[in-house]
């Protein structure tokens, strides 16, 4: 899913 | 990826570079207190899932983060606040305060209270620089300590860019984050002019001054 993503770069 | 890595440290390096110039110097002479407190804002509203972070990486990172910033806030606002310049530091924020919160609120992925502030983070961290340039124009030149400050935050994001390639192409998704991939470029863009003075001047041992 999108949000994972988002949330996996600083 | 290597770009990623490289990415972060550079941030990190940036700030470490930072705390050195003020304390070594004994002064925050230069540095722009607006955009210092745009990026704490930048990393309240983005890291707001601190508590949730899973990879120890990404955790350190951002605990790193948010607490350098607060101890460099800490050491412009109190311990150096005499060589701080106000009359220098000029920049209308709230210009950028509503252009992040304008484009946060227009096209989030998603409304929620974390993707709405994620989103306000990653486009006011894409203009925060723009108070400390502001600054380094008004006063024409920098010391060279606050010249690499400034190119190791902008590489940064710069790195950011051929990660996000390599990402698009090794995972199986090929997902774009736009917004990132968008705030990333236009932050890259602005750090543009600082970078070319800063490829020709500095590091060819000559004092960043402005032609």
């Amino acid at each position: 899913d999108k949000r994972l993503e988002i949330k996996d770069e600083l | 990826n290597i770009f990623r890595v490289l990415g972060d440290f550079s941030h990190l390096a940036s700030i470490f570079i930072l705390l050195h110039k003020i304390q070594q110097l004994k002064s925050c002479s230069g540095i722009s207190f607006k955009s210092q407190v745009l990026y704490m804002l930048v990393y309240i509203t983005r890291y707001l899932d601190l508590p949730w972070t899973s990879s120890p990486y990404n955790f350190i990172f951002k605990v790193l983060f948010i607490s350098s910033e607060l101890y460099i806030i800490y050491l412009m606002a109190r311990a150096y606040k005499p060589t701080n310049d106000p009359n220098l530091d000029t920049f209308h924020v709230e210009f950028l305060l509503g252009f992040a919160g304008l484009l946060a609120l227009l096209f989030p992925y998603k409304y929620t209270i974390l993707e709405v502030f994620w989103a306000f983070s990653i486009w006011l961290e894409s203009v925060a620089i723009l108070p400390q340039l502001f600054m380094l124009q008004r006063t024409g030149e920098a010391e060279a300590m606050t010249a690499h400050y400034i190119a190791a935050l902008g590489m940064y994001r710069a790195l950011y860019i051929p990660n996000w390639i390599y990402r698009y192409f090794s995972e199986p998704t090929h997902k774009v984050d736009t917004i990132a991939v968008t705030a990333g470029i236009l932050q890259t863009i602005l750090y543009s002019d600082f970078f070319w003075i800063y490829y020709t001047k500095v590091m060819r041992g000559e004092k960043f001054k402005l032609p």
